[in-house]
Parts: structure tokens; sequence; C-alpha cells
């Protein structure tokens, strides 16, 4: 998973998730 | 539980979570490809991965909101997107060709026909998203169908790294009675229409893995300019 850090990086930034 | 699920299959319910979905939908993105250069396979491919990498940006953060998938372990949620990535673009592309008939709009200022895929070298793959598209257009897929069904393929992509089986299972599950109710409200004529939509996903599965094996050999090649999240994607699938 080290090698993914854009993904990584992408989800950690906040944009409103929405939880059920 | 019985009591609500005949309760969500009433047309005054409004479904939620195709409705959150229906939301969540990204923009448009233009493919723009570079009036600089001559028209070439390798300034097509150019502008396919170009245009790839910015749509999985937004896929990324389409998959943020649809309704559990933040409340998936970090590591979860990685796994999910490293194995559907390419499906949702492909279903992407699917959805924006069913009006154009064989041809398939990657964006609205980049539609290809087969001899513009041939000459891509992207025939095969061409041929293999259109029989996708054929089985959508037959069955007349909406708009909320589509956003239901690529839900699913994320939440069912069959990672093999999965931490908490159990809450994937759990956010298939919501997806999938999601669709249930849907069809229940919307297509009562016709009690098999999830289950006909949930046997797309082969094709789609089988479209996405000629895909990747595709873009990892033209990557291997040196020729075409990636982006790193592209990049990144295409070799989580190696």
């Amino acid at each position: 998973k080290e090698k993914h850090k854009i993904l990584h990086r992408l989800l950690q930034n906040s944009s409103s998730p929405v939880d059920l | 539980e019985p009591h609500r699920k005949q309760a969500s299959c009433s047309a005054q319910e409004e479904n939620k979570v195709v409705t959150l979905l229906l939301g969540a939908e990204p923009e448009k993105v233009c493919a723009m490809p570079d009036p600089a250069l001559p028209d070439s396979d390798i300034k097509a491919l150019t502008t396919l991965c170009d245009l790839a990498d910015r749509e999985l940006v937004l896929n990324i953060s389409w998959a943020k909101h649809i309704p559990g998938f933040s409340s998936l372990g970090l590591s979860d949620q990685m796994s999910l997107l490293q194995s559907a990535w390419m499906e949702i673009l492909i279903l992407r592309v699917a959805f924006r060709s069913l009006l154009c008939e064989d041809k398939l709009v990657f964006a609205e200022d980049y539609i290809m026909d087969a001899e513009q895929a041939e000459s891509a070298g992207l025939l095969e793959l061409h041929k293999a998203i259109l029989q996708l598209v054929r089985r959508y257009r037959s069955m007349r897929l909406e708009r909320e169908e589509f956003v239901t069904l690529k839900a699913i393929a994320l939440a069912n992509s069959d990672s093999m790294h999965i931490e908490d089986v159990e809450a994937v299972q759990g956010l298939q599950d919501s997806l999938h009675e999601a669709l249930l109710d849907y069809e229940c409200v919307h297509h009562s004529e016709d009690p098999r229409r999830t289950g006909k939509l949930i046997m797309t996903l082969p094709l789609l599965r089988q479209t996405s893995t000629k895909a990747v094996r595709h873009f990892c050999s033209i990557k291997q090649d040196g020729r075409v300019p990636m982006h790193k999240l592209f990049l990144e994607l295409l070799d989580a699938n190696v």
C-alpha cells in the first residue's frame, strides 16, 4: 500500500462523506 | 426488517440511497486533445490516458459520497478502488454512449468510431465496450440504475485484500437493496430486472480486465505519457 500514495491522499482529503 | 422492506416498496417513498448517488455523480470532463499534436495512435492514447487520470480523481471523490463507503477502513476503501477503478471508468463510458450507435463517447468532445479505435490499436476494447453498451441499450438503462450499478461494481470488486469482509458485505447489501427497491417501484412489470442488471457485471469485469492489460502493455512500451494516479492504479492491478 506504500506505493499508492496519491490514492491514499485523495481518500484522506475530506469532502463531506455520507454515512448510513 | 420485513416491515421496513415492505414500506420501502412504494411509489411515495423516495429511495434515499439512489437520490444520494444521483447527487454524487461527477461533473462532465472534456478530453481536450492537444491541437498542436498531429493525429496519431500516440496522440489518441495520450488523450485517453489524460482523460482517464482526470476522471479517476473525480471518481475517488465520488466514491466517498456513496452512502457507507467512508465508514469503511481506509485500507478497504483503497482495496475496492484499486480493484474496480477501470470498471467504473468503462461503465461511465458505456452509459455516455447509449444514444450513440456504434461509437464510444469517451467525452463529449472525444467520440470514437471503430475506424478511429482501430488506428489507436483499441479495436478489441472498442468492440467489448460496445457489447456492454448494446446490453444496456436493449434494457433502456436509466440514470438511477446506472449510478446504483456503478456503486455496486465498486462494492463488489472482489479484492483479495479486504480486511473487514463483513463491513464490505454490509455496503454491498445496502446498495443491492437500494436497487431492489428502485426496481420494485419503477419496474414492477419486470421482476427480473434487478437480476438482469447484476448479470451485466461479469461482462463489465471481463472488459475491464482486458482494458487494464492493454494499458499495462502500453505503459511498458513507454511511448505514451501517463499521469501518476493512472500509473499508480495500473500498478495496483498487476
